[in-house]
């Protein structure tokens, strides 16, 4: 289909200039609202002066998600995709230059909050990481398999409101294992900052 | 786009059948694990024996979904989408003969957890009702505008999490008005039955 050897053939030059700038991109994926602008807006703040960063978020509308994690001390770029429900290759392709400085280490993709579409179209990242709010049901990776299929990295988000919810861990950890068995499992609270340090320490050894 | 010429023919198709056996049908969108599955579970179990109902649930895979809604005294169908994420005009159309009574008033549709792509895909419903849970963060509407903007009722859900949360009521009903200024909101808890009786009620009232 056209519109996927557009996305993939953009995605390859990504792919190629990022090699080139020795640059790690990250596409965090996961519904909207687990989390993914809140774990950026502390991640940032970790590891600012420690690695070079840059930022692209996606979302339908507004640049409310840019607007929280400027200031961070990373350049950061959004991209309104109108009704897409999904980043596209060639947008993250026309920002690069805008955001990627001589020192950049990492590149982290914020794309549209959705379990879906964002599974299908490869914007030239390193690999994709998968995040899943314990609100959510531990049912979401075998119901929504093609995102959690491609995803080496999955983070566990607002683990502070367990205490509150039916969430059983292990039942979780068994559905993201029984379609990804090899994936690498974060289980974090942005918010308090529990498990945050084993998640930095895992970025900052990525960009290494 | 072939694809939507067809599903909205399809849409028409199953708007007319719906009309000539005077069945209200609603379409309930929202993300993933925004407590769709949970809140109709309440909803039979209330209208049960008062109002006869028909379900479709609709998921990327497993029929977790129809199973849970199963036993509440209103026929289930699961349609897996694959890849798809959204459910089509279509597959509504295939299934209605086997859930549709003589006597049903009411045809309940979960779509795929989904906060874009089912805001495209008429699927021959009366309207669309969207879910918003307290835990996905006020500004959605606005992020995600192309389901609010068509969606003339809203469910906030989970409201028993309120207290562990950031949830403003006011910002969050604001944006949900920014959209759709003649939304019909109601706030809710499935789990606790808060609110609850205001949305069967309005349920009741729909299926006259
Ligand atoms: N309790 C708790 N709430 C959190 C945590 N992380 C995020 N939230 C809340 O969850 C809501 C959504 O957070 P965001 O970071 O905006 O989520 P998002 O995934 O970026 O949302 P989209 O970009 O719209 O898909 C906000 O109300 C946050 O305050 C956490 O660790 N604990
Ligand atoms: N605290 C609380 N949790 C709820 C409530 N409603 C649902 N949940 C929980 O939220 C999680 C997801 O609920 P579901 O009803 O499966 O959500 P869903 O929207 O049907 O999910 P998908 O069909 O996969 O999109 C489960 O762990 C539920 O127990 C509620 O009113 N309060
Ligand atoms: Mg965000
Ligand atoms: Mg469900």
């Amino acid at each position: 289909e056209n519109i996927l050897a557009v996305n993939d053939a953009a995605a390859a030059r990504v792919r190629a200039r990022l090699a080139d700038a020795g640059v790690m991109a990250i596409n965090l994926i996961s519904s909207p609202g687990s989390g993914k602008t809140t774990l950026l807006e502390r991640t940032l703040e970790s590891l600012r002066e420690r690695v070079p960063c840059a930022v692209i978020a996606g979302d339908q509308r507004t640049d409310r998600d840019a607007v929280r994690l400027s200031d961070k001390g990373a350049p950061v770029r959004q991209i309104e995709t109108g009704d897409a429900c999904h980043l596209y290759a060639q947008q993250i392709e026309a920002v690069l230059d805008d955001i990627l400085a001589d020192d950049t280490r990492l590149l982290i993709i914020e794309n549209v909050g959705n379990l879906v579409c964002p599974a299908a179209f490869d914007l030239g990242e390193h690999f994709k990481v998968a995040l899943l709010s314990v609100t959510e049901g531990e049912d979401k990776p075998i119901k929504y398999p093609s995102l959690f299929l491609g995803a080496p990295v999955v983070v566990l988000t607002k683990s502070d409101l367990i205490p509150h919810l039916d969430w059983d861990d292990r039942t979780a950890r068994g559905y993201v294992r029984q379609v990804r068995p090899d994936a690498k499992i974060f289980e974090l609270s942005a918010k308090t900052g529990d498990g945050m340090d084993r998640w930095i320490e895992y970025l900052e050894d990525l960009a290494r």
